[in-house]
């Protein structure tokens, strides 16, 4: 079945670190950024509008931000089944 | 595993002490003395999990309760359900986050304090990782808990995983691989995160090997046996399981659960599953470290393969075998249930085992049709990569990538056997995965049963079917890939034991290594002459 598409975002950065996502995240209306760890300009997106799973991707967010010229790619995350043992 | 019961003077006065079983086995609830993890030898050689942090990723850590808030870690502690960094379990009306809360108390609750149970290493620091309690999960949220400050988190405990429901295939996606490799590497300044994870509840119907998470070999996969040595009934088996544990079982005594701290400043006696058992090991890893700060990531799997016990674990399906250099193994129980005392004594003096290499032991990418009755049987024989720089000579893990498609995929079978003659069965019978469209797709089944084994030679991949209607079912590819060093990861550890497993592998790799070299000059004076 199609995926569950959440509200979580990564974004690749072409340049400048968390000082830029924060910066980008606030502008395009998510409630925050978060540099993942691991990787050098990856960053997480979180919290663009009511914390809901949706069928249809966020297209205002994620078209708007894609086209800004610090930013390489955005990939809205799928939502998938984890279960308690 | 016997000890005298009444050698042991650990004496705690938390009310729950005494009905944490699987702490001190004095064969309470019906249960078999002597079988528990053995923590009481550590506890008095003065290992206690001092220095440690173990973090619990699950639905949050009541960390108010007055049994955990003195080990609380809150500067290693982090909410990725709600982007904060208290994560304190949501409340809900039927006790549904209570789960790493429990888990919490079963690896950091404080000692003689008169209030619940106690740690297995009651003086660790426990951080909390909330990542399960949002409407879904994502790579992202599971790759930012399992990379979440590892310079200061030694140990990640997981008790959860794909559902458990005997027909999903699932397993860590892209960012949290890349997060996993990462740890592994740079955790811990270099020496590699431990990652922990309970192997499944799906009892019979599943196989723990279509669980990526425990089926990497980045990740300890702990199963659970009960109170008197038997498999709990939602025991997964598969061959990527390393050790066990203990956890509830089939018992009616209410008091054969696991004993351990709840939401709110409660206590319980009814902790449950696999998910009891992976924060125990949790707790004996973390007493390990304590006795040595130096062990690496595959340090600690060498350690859980030489020191666990078969104890009286008994498993009325599958037989206790020993592999090419002599370990003794249990396709559900791996090598055994965890002993701390042993444990904490050879991680003092272990010395890191060699580089780590790989080799693609060859590879079948021709299709093959798997007959609806008997078995495709596939040979490739390998040098291991031997005279070039990735050569493997003694095995840590071993895995199959395979790539089949079937009429119905639960009714597949696989197994393979190593040149040294040890069958691990990668794949048992899901009678409920009905797929027959997907199948397994390049997937990485792992065995951990041909530890410390030569490779070279041949291998043999037998797969059919188990199931009562006749199916159909090619294979695309069978890759083998095998992990380990070229030089012998045991020679030059110190013995102490000489009835242990590290004694017997310590003197077969001397015998093998003797050999090789005579050989080895024999070849060359040959040529010469």
């Amino acid at each position: 079945q199609r995926p569950v598409l959440t509200d979580h975002f990564l974004v690749e950065l072409h340049e400048g670190g968390e000082e830029m996502a924060n910066q980008l995240a606030e502008e395009y209306g998510f409630s925050g950024s978060r540099k993942l760890p691991f990787a050098d300009n990856l960053h997480h997106f979180f919290g663009s509008g009511p914390p809901k799973s949706r069928r249809r991707r966020s297209v205002k967010n994620r078209e708007h931000l894609e086209i800004h010229p610090k930013v390489k790619n955005v990939i809205q995350q799928e939502g998938f089944d984890r279960k308690k043992r | 595993g016997y000890r005298e019961i009444n050698d042991i003077d650990i004496n705690m006065n938390d009310p729950l002490f005494t009905k944490q079983w699987y702490l001190i086995n004095t064969g309470q609830a019906d249960g078999t003395p002597g079988l528990d993890l053995n923590v009481a030898e550590a506890w008095e050689l003065g290992y206690t999990g001092n220095g440690v942090t173990i973090a619990i990723m699950d639905d949050g850590i009541d960390y108010l309760h007055p049994d955990l808030a003195s080990n609380y870690n809150a500067e290693a502690s982090y909410d990725f359900s709600s982007n904060d960094p208290f994560p304190y379990p949501r409340y809900t009306d039927d006790w549904f986050n209570s789960h790493g809360t429990r888990c919490a108390g079963e690896v950091s609750a404080a000692a003689n304090n008169n209030i619940c149970g106690v740690g297995v290493a009651y003086n660790s620091k426990v951080a909390g990782i909330r990542m399960l309690d949002q409407p879904f999960m994502t790579d992202i949220i599971e790759a930012s808990s399992i990379s979440h400050m590892p310079q200061v988190i030694d140990i990640y405990s997981a008790s959860w995983g794909p559902t458990d429901d005997g027909k999903t295939v699932d397993g860590p996606r892209e960012l949290t691989l890349q997060a996993m490799a990462d740890g592994v590497n740079k955790g811990r300044g270099g020496k590699g995160s431990i990652y922990v994870w309970a192997s499944g509840d799906g009892g019979s119907y599943d196989d723990c090997n279509c669980d990526g998470y425990a089926s990497s070999m980045w990740t300890i996969s702990i199963n659970s046996a009960i109170n008197d040595g038997r498999t709990a009934l939602y025991d997964e088996s598969c061959s990527s399981t390393l050790a066990s544990t203990f956890s509830n079982g089939r018992k009616s005594n209410p008091e054969a659960g696991v004993a351990t701290t709840d939401l709110y400043g409660n206590c319980t006696l009814r902790h449950s599953g696999t998910s009891a058992a992976a924060p125990e090991a949790a707790g004996v890893f973390a007493l390990a470290l304590e006795a040595n700060p130096g062990l690496t990531w595959r340090d600690l799997q060498h350690l859980t393969v030489l020191t666990s016990k078969r104890n009286q674990l008994h498993d009325e399906v599958h037989k206790w075998r020993r592999n090419g250099v002599g370990l003794e193994f249990n396709h559900l129980f791996g090598y055994g249930v965890l002993d701390a005392g042993s444990m904490v004594k050879m991680a003092k003096e272990w010395k890191t085992v060699p580089e780590r290499f790989h080799c693609i032991g060859g590879s079948i990418q021709e299709p093959r049709k798997i007959p609806s009755n008997g078995k495709l049987i596939l040979t490739l024989t390998t040098d291991a990569c031997e005279g070039k720089e990735n050569f493997v000579r003694y095995l840590e893990h071993v895995q199959a990538v395979i790539t089949v498609n079937a009429t119905r995929r639960g009714d597949l079978n696989l197994n393979m056997t190593s040149p040294m003659g040890t069958k691990s069965i990668l794949l048992s019978r899901r009678p409920r995965d009905d797929d027959s469209k997907v199948g397994f797709d390049k997937w990485p089944f792992m065995t951990t049963h041909t530890w410390g084994e030569d490779p070279r030679g041949t291998w043999v991949l037998e797969i059919g079917f188990a199931g009562s209607v006749p199916e159909r079912g090619v294979l695309k590819e069978w890759t083998l890939m095998l992990h380990g060093t070229q030089s012998a990861p045991y020679i030059d550890q110190i013995v102490r034991d000489y009835q242990s497993k590290l004694a017997m592998s310590k003197k077969k790799e001397l015998e093998e290594e003797l050999d090789e070299a005579v050989e080895r000059s024999l070849k060359s004076l040959l040529s010469k002459n």
